[in-house]
């Protein structure tokens, strides 16, 4: 479970960091 | 810029003993996702990328802070 959220905040994160 | 109810559910399922995020909130973040996803690549200058590099370098756990 804790690899599975942090593999949502990664996304989160890696989108946020690429296209804002 | 990130939205409310988006941080929210960041901060609830961060932590160690924290639920999984519920089949409505990762509506929430899959929305957020391909609402960012939908948008052209945020343009970074070389300035930009030098800077995080340093910030990265000399930051809390970065390569200087290692003894």
């Amino acid at each position: 479970v804790a690899g599975i959220k942090s593999q949502i905040t990664r996304a989160v994160s890696d989108a946020e960091k690429t296209h804002l | 810029g990130r939205p409310d109810d988006v941080r929210a559910i960041l901060e609830r399922i961060s932590g160690a003993e924290a639920m999984p995020p519920s089949p409505a909130e990762q509506a929430v973040l899959v929305r957020y996702v391909a609402e960012l996803r939908a948008q052209p690549r945020a343009h970074r200058t070389f300035n930009d990328r030098w800077s995080a590099w340093i910030a990265y370098r000399d930051g809390p756990n970065g390569l200087r802070a290692r003894p």
